[in-house]
C-alpha cells in the first residue's frame, strides 16, 4: 500500500490524552478527498474573474459550474466506489462538487480498508472534547493512489483557541490627558 | 478616552458614520465559522448590542445558524466573532457555522469545506480564525484544501482567515530555528488579516504592530504573481531583516491587511469581559467592513467583491492606514531574540498593506 500522507504528523498534540482503543463494532465517519481535474483551469478562472483588468472579472462561476470543472473522473469514481463496496462500506454520501465523500463504517471495517490505521479515542485535558484517531499512519491500496488525495477523519486533531485575555494597560491618566 | 475597543471606538477609527450599515437587504450576508467545540448565545448578543450598539442600527440575532449549537456556555471565540461581525458589518444578514464535528472522528475544518462544497447559495463573506501551522499538516492535505479555497474563490466568495497570534512563529528543527507560518492564512487564495494596537491603549490614536500579529512566507506555497512588487519591494527596502535560513522568501507572504486585534470588550454567559486580543478580533472587523463595500456595490449593480487580493495589491495600500511602527514576535533565541519582522511603509509581512479608512476603502473598491 501507499500513504498518501507520509508527512503528516500523526501523534496527537500536546493536551490530548488516549483514554484507550476504540471497539471494532463502534462507528467512524470518514472522509474520502477524491482527485479532481482541471485545477490549472480552475486557477486560471480565479485569476479572471478576480483581476479588475480582466473583462471576466466579477463574472464569478455558479457551484454548479464549478462541479462541472472539477468533478473527478468516472474513473476515479467507480475505482473508490468498488473499493469501499468491497469492503461491505455502503453509508456514504457525497457532495455537489463530487470531489468529497463522507461514509460511515465500523472501526473493523476502516482498519481493514486503511492498513495501518489504529483508532484510539482521545479526550482534550482543557475541555477540548473527545475524537478518535488513528496514533499510526495509513495506506491506501496502490491501485486507490491516483484517485484519493487523503483520507480524512484520521490524524488531525481540533486545534485550541489562541484567543487570549490580556492584563489590561497600566492606566496613566495623567500622561492621556496631556 | 476609552476604556478597550469596542463597536463605537472601531466606528470611530475606521471612519464609520451611523449611516455606514447594511440596508437588511437578502441579496447580502456575511458568516462566522467556529470549528471548535465553542458556541455563542443570543442573549449574550442582546446585552452586547444593548451596551454597545446605541450608535448604529444594527441586527440583534444571526439569521441563520449552520451545524449544530450546543447548550453549554458561550465560548469567547464564538462570542466576540459573531458580536465584532454583527457591529461591524452591521445591519447585515449574518450566518454562523458551527462544526465542532458531529461525529467524534470527524475534522471540523474539513466538515466546513464539504459544506461550501454542497451549498449553491452562501454569504458573500466568510471570516474564519481557525489556523494550524503548516508543518502539522500534510503537503498532500494542504494541496487539497488550498484547491478547496480556489473553488470558493472561482464562486466570488471572500474569504478571511486571522493570521495567528504567535507573530512569525517559532518551529525548533534538527537544523537549528526556522519562523513557523499557519495555514490557511498562507493560502494564496485567502485574505489574511493580521493584528494591531493603538498606540495610546486609552485612545482612539494611529495604530501600531500588535506584537503578536501573524505574519510571514509559506514553506509550501509560492508567492503569487498579484504581490510579486509588493513583496519584492519590502524584502528589498528593509533594512532590519531576519536571516534568511529562518523564512522561504519566495513563498506567498501574508498578512494582507490588519484591524485591532488587542483590548476588545466582548459579552459572554451574560458577563462584560475586557482586554480581549487576537486576530480573531481583527478577522470580522475586517470582513463586516468588507461586506458594507459589497452593500454599496450590489446596490450599484456591481458583483460583490469575491477574492480580493489581485485587486488589493493593485490598490497599493489605496483606503487604508499603513501601519509603520513596530515589530512581532518570533523565536526566542540569539540570531534574532524574539522579534520576526517589522512593520514599514508600504505592504509588509506584519500589517499586510494596513488598516481600513472606510470612506477611502469603499471609494477605492466601489468601481469597476
Amino acid at each position: 500500500g501507499l500513504g498518501p500522507e507520509p508527512d503528516q504528523p500523526f501523534l496527537p498534540p500536546p493536551g490530548w490524552v488516549s483514554i484507550g482503543r476504540v471497539g471494532p463494532t463502534e462507528s467512524l465517519s470518514l472522509t474520502f478527498a477524491l482527485r479532481q481535474q482541471n485545477l490549472q483551469q480552475l486557477q486560471k478562472l480565479v485569476q479572471d474573474v478576480s483581476d479588475p483588468g480582466s473583462p471576466r472579472y466579477g463574472k464569478y462561476l455558479s457551484l454548479e459550474d464549478v462541479a462541472a470543472l472539477v468533478r473527478p473522473s468516472t474513473l476515479t469514481l467507480s475505482t473508490v466506489q468498488k473499493w469501499l463496496l468491497a469492503a461491505g462500506v455502503q453509508d456514504c454520501q457525497t457532495v455537489i462538487t463530487e470531489d468529497f465523500l463522507t461514509c460511515q463504517m465500523t472501526v473493523q471495517q476502516a482498519e481493514q480498508l486503511l492498513p495501518g490505521a489504529e483508532f484510539h479515542r482521545y479526550v482534550g485535558r482543557l475541555g477540548g472534547g473527545r475524537v478518535v484517531r488513528s496514533p499510526r499512519p495509513y495506506s491506501l491500496p496502490g491501485a486507490l493512489a491516483a484517485h484519493v488525495d487523503f483520507v480524512g477523519g484520521l490524524h488531525r486533531f481540533p486545534r485550541a483557541s489562541s484567543l487570549q485575555q490580556r492584563p489590561g494597560p497600566k492606566l496613566d491618566l495623567e500622561e492621556s490627558l496631556s | 478616552l476609552h476604556m478597550g475597543v469596542t463597536p463605537a471606538v472601531i466606528r470611530e477609527r475606521y471612519n464609520l458614520t451611523a449611516q455606514d450599515v447594511g440596508s437588511g437587504s437578502p441579496n447580502n450576508s456575511q458568516a462566522c465559522a467556529q470549528f471548535l467545540e465553542q458556541y455563542f448565545h443570543d442573549a449574550d448578543l442582546e446585552e452586547f448590542m444593548k451596551l454597545f450598539g446605541k450608535s448604529f442600527p444594527h441586527k440583534n440575532s444571526v439569521s441563520r445558524v449552520v451545524g449544530q449549537q450546543g447548550h453549554g456556555r458561550a465560548g469567547l471565540e464564538a462570542s466576540l466573532d459573531v458580536q465584532y461581525l454583527m457591529s461591524a458589518g452591521a445591519n447585515i444578514s449574518t450566518w454562523v457555522y458551527s462544526s465542532p464535528g458531529r461525529h467524534e472522528s470527524q475534522e471540523p475544518f474539513l466538515q466546513w469545506l464539504l459544506l461550501l462544497s454542497n451549498e449553491s447559495s452562501l454569504p458573500l463573506v466568510h471570516t474564519v480564525s481557525y489556523g494550524d501551522d503548516e508543518d502539522s499538516l500534510s503537503t498532500a492535505y494542504l494541496h487539497r484544501v488550498n484547491s478547496e479555497l480556489m473553488k470558493a474563490a472561482a464562486r466570488g466568495l471572500t474569504l478571511l482567515f486571522a493570521s495567528g497570534d504567535s507573530g512569525a512563529g517559532c518551529f525548533s528543527g534538527p537544523k537549528g530555528h526556522l519562523f513557523r507560518p499557519s495555514f490557511p492564512a498562507s493560502s494564496p487564495y485567502v485574505t489574511t488579516v493580521g493584528g494591531t494596537s493603538f498606540r495610546n491603549p486609552f485612545m482612539v490614536t494611529e495604530e501600531i504592530v500588535d506584537y503578536i500579529s501573524g505574519g510571514g512566507f509559506s514553506n509550501i506555497f509560492p508567492r503569487p504573481q498579484y504581490q510579486d512588487e509588493a513583496v519584492s519591494h519590502f524584502l528589498g527596502s528593509s533594512t532590519h531583516l531576519p536571516p534568511s535560513s529562518y523564512y522561504n522568501a519566495s513563498g506567498r507572504a501574508y498578512p494582507d491587511v490588519a484591524a485591532l486585534s488587542d483590548g476588545y470588550w466582548v459579552v459572554s454567559n451574560h458577563v462584560p469581559i475586557p482586554w480581549v486580543s487576537g486576530t480573531s478580533a481583527s478577522t470580522p472587523v475586517f470582513g463586516g467592513l468588507l461586506s458594507l463595500v459589497n452593500e454599496q456595490r450590489l446596490l450599484n449593480g456591481r458583483p460583490p467583491l469575491g477574492f480580493l487580493n489581485p485587486r488589493l495589491y493593485s490598490m497599493q495600500g489605496r483606503g487604508l492606514f499603513d501601519v509603520t511602527q513596530g515589530c512581532h514576535e518570533a523565536c526566542l533565541d540569539e540570531e534574532v531574540q524574539g522579534q520576526g519582522f517589522c512593520s514599514k511603509p508600504g505592504w509588509d509581512p506584519v500589517t499586510g498593506w494596513g488598516t481600513p479608512n472606510y470612506p477611502a476603502l469603499l471609494k477605492a473598491l466601489l468601481d469597476p
